[in-house]
C-alpha cells in the first residue's frame, strides 16, 4: 500500500458525505446503497464514521460527470479512466467524481460495479494512494470481484490503519482479510500448475502467476480478473494439447479455457473423465504429452485416463510411489515441461526424467523466481 | 483478435495520454524530440516498474495492454 506524501489524512474521525447527483445507469436506491456500503468497508476497520448530508458542503462530495467536469482533470469517455478522488484537504479534498460515460452496475458482473469503484475512490478520499499489490482494492486497474463475498484485502486494511488505527468498536470476529500470495514465501504451497500455450500458470488461493519463459516475465493476477466464473482455491489444472484446452478442476466441477477465453458448455462434471463415482476431489493432474494420458492424483493413488481412447486405463489406480518412485508426500500440483514431469508436494518440487526416474528435488519457486 | 491492432500513432497517443495523466509526463508539444523521447522512456520505466512488467522503457505489447485496462484516474506516482 502507499499513502499520499505529506500529512494527507483527516484530523477528525467523524466525516460527512453528500451525493450531489446520480447516474441514469442505476436506481437512486442502488446508488445510495453502493455508496453507503463502500464507505462502511473503511469504517469497519478504522475509527472513521460517515454521516450523510443532503444539502451544503460535506467532507466527501460525490458526483457523476463526463469529460471536462471543471476540476482540471477531465474524464476520457467510455472505459479508460472510470473515476478519481482527491486526498484529504480543504475544499475539493476528499471529493470523489465518477465518469458517467461509463456503464455502472449494482450487481451484474458486466460493466463496472459502482460499489467496487466507489470503495476504491474512497480509499483515496481517506488518504491512500495506489497499491502495487495486484490483490489490493487500491490497485489502479479495475478488477471485477464477487461483491457478495468481498472482504477488504489485508494490504488495504494495513494501509488505512497506518493512517487511522483499528476500529475501536470492533465487535466479534471479522472475516480474515485475504493476503496476496508471495512467490518469495519459502512455505508457499501451490494449488495447481499447468501449461497454457507455452506459458506456465501457477495457481494459489484467488490468484495465479503467469510465467512466460520466452519473455522472462512473471505476472500475478486475480483469477476473477480474467475468469469471473472460476473460483479460487482450485484443486488441479492441466492443458490438453489434443483439445487445445486448459481444464481447471475444483471439487467435482471442471471448467475449460480456450486460450484465455472461457470455453462454452462448462462447468462439466469430473465424471467426464470416467473417474469412479467415489472420487469427488482430485489433488493434482498431470498430462503426459508422449502418451496422451491424463494422470489424476487422488490422495496417494493415480488414475490414468487415455484421452485418445476416452477411457480409464486398466490396472489403475496405482500407488503414486509405484508410478513415481521416490515420490513420498501428497502431490498437490503437477505439470510436464520440456519432457520432464514436475510433481509438487508441500513447498518442494520433484523433477522426474525418462522412465519417471527422480532427478532432482527443487524449491517450488524454481520456475517462479523470487 | 478480429480488431486490427492499433496503428503506431494510436499506440503512441495511448501511451502519451496515459503517461501524461498518470505518470506526470510533461506536456510534449514544445520540447525537442530528444528530450521528449527520454522523458517518455523514463515514465515508461516508472509505469513498468509499478506494474511489475519487464522494465525496458519501450512501449511493448504487455505495457500497452496494461495501458488499455479500465482504471482509476488518480496518478500512480507523485499524485
Amino acid at each position: 500500500y502507499s499513502t499520499f506524501q505529506g500529512d494527507y489524512k483527516w484530523k477528525k474521525h467523524d466525516l460527512t458525505y453528500r451525493i450531489e447527483n446520480y447516474t441514469p445507469d442505476m436506481s437512486v436506491a442502488e446508488v445510495d446503497d453502493s455508496i453507503k456500503r463502500a464507505l462502511q468497508l473503511w469504517a469497519d476497520v478504522t475509527p472513521l464514521r460517515f454521516t450523510r448530508l443532503y444539502r451544503g458542503t460535506a467532507d466527501i462530495m460525490i458526483s457523476f460527470g463526463v469529460g471536462d467536469h471543471q476540476d482540471g482533470y477531465p474524464f476520457d469517455g467510455p472505459n479508460g479512466l472510470l473515476a478519481h478522488a482527491f486526498p484529504p484537504f480543504e475544499g475539493i479534498g476528499g471529493d470523489a467524481h465518477f465518469d458517467d460515460d461509463e456503464k455502472f452496475f449494482y450487481r451484474s458482473p458486466q460493466g463496472y460495479n459502482l460499489f467496487l469503484v466507489a470503495a476504491h475512490e474512497f480509499g483515496h478520499s481517506l488518504g491512500l494512494e495506489h497499491s502495487r499489490d495486484p490483490g489490493a482494492l487500491m490497485y489502479p486497474t479495475y478488477i471485477h470481484r464477487d461483491v457478495d463475498t468481498f472482504v477488504l484485502p489485508k494490504d488495504d486494511v494495513d494501509g488505512i490503519q497506518s493512517l487511522y488505527g483499528p476500529n475501536p468498536d470492533e465487535t466479534g470476529p471479522r472475516p480474515t482479510p485475504p493476503v496476496t500470495p508471495n512467490k518469495c514465501d519459502p512455505k508457499l504451497v501451490l494449488d495447481a500448475v499447468t501449461m497454457l500455450r507455452g506459458e506456465i500458470m501457477f495457481f494459489k488461493d484467488s490468484f495465479f502467476w503467469r510465467s512466460s519463459p520466452h519473455r522472462g516475465t512473471v505476472e500475478q493476477h486475480l483469477i476473477t480478473g480474467f475468469w469471473p466464473e472460476i473460483p479460487g482455491h482450485i484443486d488441479a489444472a492441466f492443458e490438453s494439447p489434443l483439445e487445445d484446452k486448459v481444464f481447471i478442476i475444483k471439487g467435482e466441477k471442471v471448467w475449460a479455457l480456450y486460450g484465455y477465453e472461457m470455453a462454452q458448455g462448462y462447468p462439466k462434471s469430473l465424471s467426464m473423465f470416467r473417474l469412479p463415482r467415489k472420487v469427488q476431489k482430485v489433488d493434482a493432474v498431470l498430462y503426459d504429452e508422449t502418451s496422451y494420458k491424463i494422470l489424476f492424483f487422488v490422495n496417494k493413488q493415480i488414475y490414468s485416463y487415455n484421452e485418445e481412447q476416452r477411457r480409464l486405463e486398466k490396472g489403475y489406480p496405482k500407488p503414486v510411489e509405484v508410478v513415481f518412485p521416490g515420490m513420498k508426500g501428497k502431490v498437490t500440483a503437477a505439470f510436464q515441461y520440456q519432457g520432464f514431469n514436475y510433481l509438487f508436494s508441500g513447498s518442494k518440487m520433484f523433477e522426474f526424467g525418462a522412465y519417471n526416474k527422480l532427478r532432482r528435488v527443487l524449491n517450488n519457486n524454481y520456475f517462479l523466481p523470487c | 483478435s478480429p480488431i486490427a491492432p492499433p496503428a503506431d500513432e494510436d499506440r503512441e497517443s495511448i501511451a502519451v495520454n496515459y503517461l501524461t495523466q498518470l505518470y506526470g509526463l510533461p506536456n510534449q508539444s514544445n520540447s525537442d524530440t530528444e528530450k521528449r523521447s527520454s522523458g517518455m522512456s523514463l515514465r515508461l520505466k516508472e509505469m513498468q516498474q509499478f506494474f511489475r512488467l519487464k522494465v525496458t522503457g519501450k512501449l511493448d505489447e504487455e505495457t500497452l495492454d496494461v495501458m488499455k485496462k479500465p482504471r482509476c484516474g488518480v496518478p500512480d506516482v507523485a499524485a
